[in-house]
């Protein structure tokens, strides 16, 4: 059984936010966390992956859902000045978490966390990792659907942990 | 000076590799995640961000340096078995990290990260965050620079620990 996993967090409060196409420069992701910090907007997680045009990027925050309205502003407000084509939002959004240590040293942890999701019919909306801990943006539907089916995947109700 | 601060960590020896426009369905994140598994290649980070186009989405991994070339193989495996437009690389990455605790609870830390990369001149390629490390990818040649910016951003060197 997984012994460095430790357990599976739910967080049916957020939603998404994602300033898009960018200019792919230095100073910019400086910008814009600087403007949501001037607004004390909290971050729960912030993304930027492979963008398929060069020379532009965009950035994927999620917040509390109770912040996505002052969020959207500052975002359509830095959209002028930064060039930005659009801003997208996703109100619907639960993180689901595997927690444990090293779980990036085991290939096969993200394979069955995924693969778990995947055979629960489960739509994986956004994916942040580090060692320890792997996090999933899953509509709020699917929250409690996708915890169970991660516990199960790795044996977790064996640890009869009073969570 | 910030005390939940700890380290800022470098690992220059890291690459990218992102496969392109992907069904948006259950299951994908799965079939990818574990074609990498089936050949134990070690995953770094994985980041999935909103996607400009609804119904499709692109998932970035980053791994060691010395596991691209194994990793563009079963990529380009995948896209003809998932339909995916390209498989993307980038074998210039150097990981840079800032390390502490609750770093996400306060909008000024991330804030202060990418501001210290962007007037350092430093291009931030990739990002991830999760509340105890915040990574950026940049270039092999701006590693230094960038571990130094940051660490002088956080008065870090207040701390003098034997790094
Ligand atoms: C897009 C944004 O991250 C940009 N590359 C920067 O460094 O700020
Ligand atoms: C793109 C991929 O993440 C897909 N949404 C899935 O759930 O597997």
């Amino acid at each position: 059984i997984f012994r460095s996993i430790s357990a599976v967090a739910v967080d049916k409060n957020q939603a998404a936010i994602a300033i898009m196409n960018v200019p792919d420069q230095p100073g910019i992701a400086g910008k814009v966390a600087r403007a949501l910090a001037d607004e004390s907007i909290g971050l729960d997680m912030i993304m930027q992956s492979f963008h398929p045009t060069s020379g532009h990027n965009s950035i994927t925050f999620t917040v509390h859902e109770e912040a996505l309205e002052d969020t959207i502003r500052v975002m359509n407000n830095l959209k002028t000045e930064l060039g930005a084509s659009d801003v997208q939002t996703d109100s619907d959004c639960a993180k689901v978490s595997l927690i444990g240590a090293g779980l990036m040293e085991q290939p096969d942890i993200p394979a069955r966390l995924f693969d778990a999701l995947g055979q629960a019919e489960i739509n994986i909306k956004l994916i942040s990792s580090s060692e320890v801990k792997i996090s999933c943006i899953v509509s709020r539907e699917d929250a409690v659907a996708a915890a169970r089916a991660i516990h199960k995947a790795f044996e977790l109700e064996k640890l009869d942990q009073p969570r």
